[in-house]
């Protein structure tokens, strides 16, 4: 089952066309394996990265240097991945055993 | 189906028996059909809702085709409770399915929405091998035959949009495509995606204005405005390349051009904080807006026949 350890999903809101730009050549960077949950669209509009732990340091990096602002929107996906695990868990044990 | 948790997300065997059930307690009213067999040989089932008649206009909605978005699923779940339980005490859904039909497919790429259960909660494509690839999977909302290879879909095996060898090669889409075209009479099609709460018309492959787009965007004003009457959840609307951005080869795109007039898509809601892993409590929240904005184009798709 593969696991989300560390990854983080990231929150960048392009300020102008040049940073929106700049986001979206992040989509051809293939070696950082990004996952645009929710992809560059406009200036103003945010934008949701899942970034994989071991992509973490070179895409902050690379945010960074172009002086991109970013926010981190979910700290540890596996994290909450298991807590909606443990919540479908936990709803099943509750569940009429008729169901 | 009165026991069925709505508030809980569930695996697709679960949805499967839920569909069973709906049809078993309704059997005047809901009919199962299979549309076809995904790539790992699953059934593509639609729920068929209709108070007699052969061959009425009809209501085409669907929910899922991006296995990972787990809300969709579910308020298609709601969705499909909701027709039942409101036939004959809602006057307007009451009138329409007097006179249309209503097709819905809740799970509409059940390989990858058993993938995201069972081995990768992140899963959006289908599940079909790419050969020459490690990749695998091809991204279904941009494997239909509009604007097909174009701009806005990727021709990379292992890129979340990766379009597909060709046009229909995923039978989750032909299935669906197959069907359309036998039907023939379909005057409305929704499909259903989360979560960037937009409601979208054509075109996504072209800047072309779609030739009803005056219609179709005081439509989807209306639609957004209901759904917010809710809960106050705000939508932006309008056509995909001018909302969001190009993408090609998209489910919307290849039903209007088949003269389907009223074909949106919706992205449900956003947290903001919590993307595909949305927390259950929102699930019926989500339902009860979203079926607002439904009604309204099944609504105006009624009272307009075209």
């Amino acid at each position: 089952k593969k696991t989300f350890e560390g990854d983080q999903v990231l929150r960048i809101i392009p300020k102008d066309e040049v940073e929106l730009s700049l986001v979206k050549d992040l989509e051809d960077m293939i070696e950082f394996e990004l996952d645009f949950w929710k992809d560059a669209a406009d200036v103003d509009t945010p934008v949701h990265i899942r970034v994989p732990f071991h992509g973490l340091q070179s895409t902050k990096m690379y945010l960074e240097s172009q002086g991109i602002d970013y926010s981190i929107m979910i700290e540890d996906l596996q994290a909450m991945l298991d807590e909606e695990q443990e919540e479908m868990d936990s709803a099943a044990r509750v569940a009429d055993p008729r169901n | 189906t009165d026991n069925f948790d709505f508030s809980r997300y569930h695996t697709i065997d679960e949805i499967y028996s839920f569909q069973d059930m709906l049809v078993a307690e309704n059997p005047n009213m809901v009919s199962k059909i299979v549309i076809g067999r995904s790539y790992q040989g699953r059934p593509l089932n639609v729920l068929k809702f209709s108070t007699g008649g052969t061959n009425r206009p009809a209501i085409w909605i669907d929910t899922g085709i991006h296995s990972r978005e787990w809300v969709t699923q579910a308020s298609g779940t709601w969705f499909a409770k909701k027709i039942v339980t409101d036939y004959g005490r809602d006057p307007a859904l009451t009138a329409i399915l007097n006179k249309m039909d209503i097709f819905l497919e809740i799970v509409t790429n059940p390989d990858g929405f058993y993938y995201t259960h069972t081995s990768n909660r992140m899963w959006r494509k289908t599940r079909k091998p790419n050969p020459g690839s490690n990749c695998v999977g091809v991204d279904p909302n941009r494997n239909w035959d509009a604007g097909f290879g174009g701009p806005g879909a990727s021709s990379s095996p292992c890129s979340e949009t990766y379009r597909g060898p060709r046009a229909n090669s995923e039978s989750e889409v032909k299935s669906i495509v197959d069907f359309v075209k036998s039907h023939g009479n379909i005057k409305a099609f929704v499909s259903i995606h989360s979560y960037s709460q937009m409601l979208l018309y054509p075109y996504g492959y072209t800047r072309n204005p779609a030739k009803d787009q005056t219609e179709l965007h005081a439509l989807a004003k209306k639609a957004i405005t209901d759904l917010a009457s809710l809960y106050g959840t705000r939508y932006r609307y309008g056509s995909i390349i001018s909302t969001i951005y190009q993408a090609s080869g998209g489910t919307i795109d290849w039903t209007y051009d088949q003269g389907i007039k009223y074909s949106y898509t919706f992205e449900l809601r956003d947290t903001g904080r919590h993307g595909f892993i949305l927390p259950a409590n929102q699930i019926i929240p989500t339902a009860r807006e979203t079926w607002l904005a439904l009604m309204a184009i099944m609504d105006h798709t009624f009272k307009n026949p075209y």
